[in-house]
């Protein structure tokens, strides 16, 4: 009985010899700043799909997580969203992949679900819903962070120069 | 990426997942966050699953569905399932990363078989935890 949440910010951790500990202070407390967002929507007795849409909301405008405002560039030096939501009661579910500027995807992700018979909606289709449900949109410079643009540019580098190394954690965002 | 399960005081569950995707990743290129089934999945009488990690394997492993289903069809309880996917199925292809998976009897796990995964948890009356390795 009772309520249980848990979040993740991704696998692609910084190697422990590289995580500073005001680093690791930061990603902690951004992570309980998540959890309590989440947690104050079951404690006040609300659904699981209400707490985890605003935990995954809070992970969003985390620019430490890649997801919203933190989200990596594409090879382009542009953003390419996804995210999808399901409802463990009768298996609604909702998605959304390749869409850029909504300040929430996973909110997107919702009103595909809530809105349309549809479960996964890419691109401008998917951007016109957003703009129906009457969602937030932000500017290029809102999803801007230069540990990002940096992350690109090094990595286009090793390409480019034939250094770039086969460590999973590339593949993981 | 980032994502979430919960479990309500009604006992229902659900999941959800939000990524930017892979660092100079292909214009087009799509992981497992938005498929349902590989990177995200809930469902009241099995489990609530959210992953991370290396997208294409887990949509080849459609990691998510594959717990369900141990789950449901192979009676296993969620814990076992979710960690053999990850530690064993997830190595045996060469993919990395991790997932957090809940079911509705409360039962949580939140394996990886990479470095480390920033996660956390909390339970009705508990204190909040938060990990990264």
């Amino acid at each position: 009985s009772g309520f249980v949440l848990a979040i993740h910010g991704g696998a692609g951790v910084l190697p422990r010899d590289d995580m500073s500990p005001e680093r690791e202070a930061a990603y902690h407390a951004a992570l309980g700043r998540v959890l309590a967002a989440g947690q104050s929507v079951l404690t006040a007795d609300g659904a699981a799909l209400d707490a985890v849409t605003a935990a995954v909301m809070a992970l969003e405008d985390e620019p430490l997580f890649n997801a919203g405002r933190g989200a990596v560039f594409t090879r382009d030096g542009r953003h390419e969203m996804d995210a999808a939501i399901m409802d463990g009661r009768g298996r609604r579910a909702g998605a959304v992949a390749g869409i850029a500027g909504v300040r929430n995807p996973v909110l997107l992700a919702r009103a595909v679900m809530e809105r349309t018979d549809h479960v996964l909606m890419a691109g401008t289709g998917a951007l016109q819903i957003a703009r129906a449900a009457g969602l937030a949109f932000e500017d290029d410079a809102y999803f801007y962070t230069q540990e990002r643009w940096d992350s690109l540019q090094e990595t286009l580098r090793m390409e480019a120069d034939g250094t770039l190394d086969d460590d999973p954690s590339r593949r993981h965002g | 990426t980032v994502g979430a399960v919960a479990l309500d005081r009604a006992g229902n569950l659900a999941a959800a997942t939000s990524t930017g995707g892979m660092t100079g990743k292909r214009a087009g290129r799509i992981g497992d966050s938005p498929i349902i089934g590989a990177g995200t999945f809930a469902d009241d009488t099995t489990c609530a699953v959210s992953a991370t990690g290396d997208g294409e394997a887990f949509i080849r492993l459609l990691v998510a569905h594959e717990i369900d289903a141990r789950i449901r069809l192979g009676a296993q309880p969620m814990s076992e399932a979710a960690r053999a996917v990850v530690i064993d199925d997830l190595s045996a292809i060469g993919g990395s990363g991790g997932l957090i998976s809940l079911a509705r009897d409360g039962a949580l796990v939140m394996p990886f078989n990479c470095e480390g995964m920033y996660r956390g948890c909390v339970r009705d009356g508990g204190a909040p935890e938060t990990h990264i390795y």
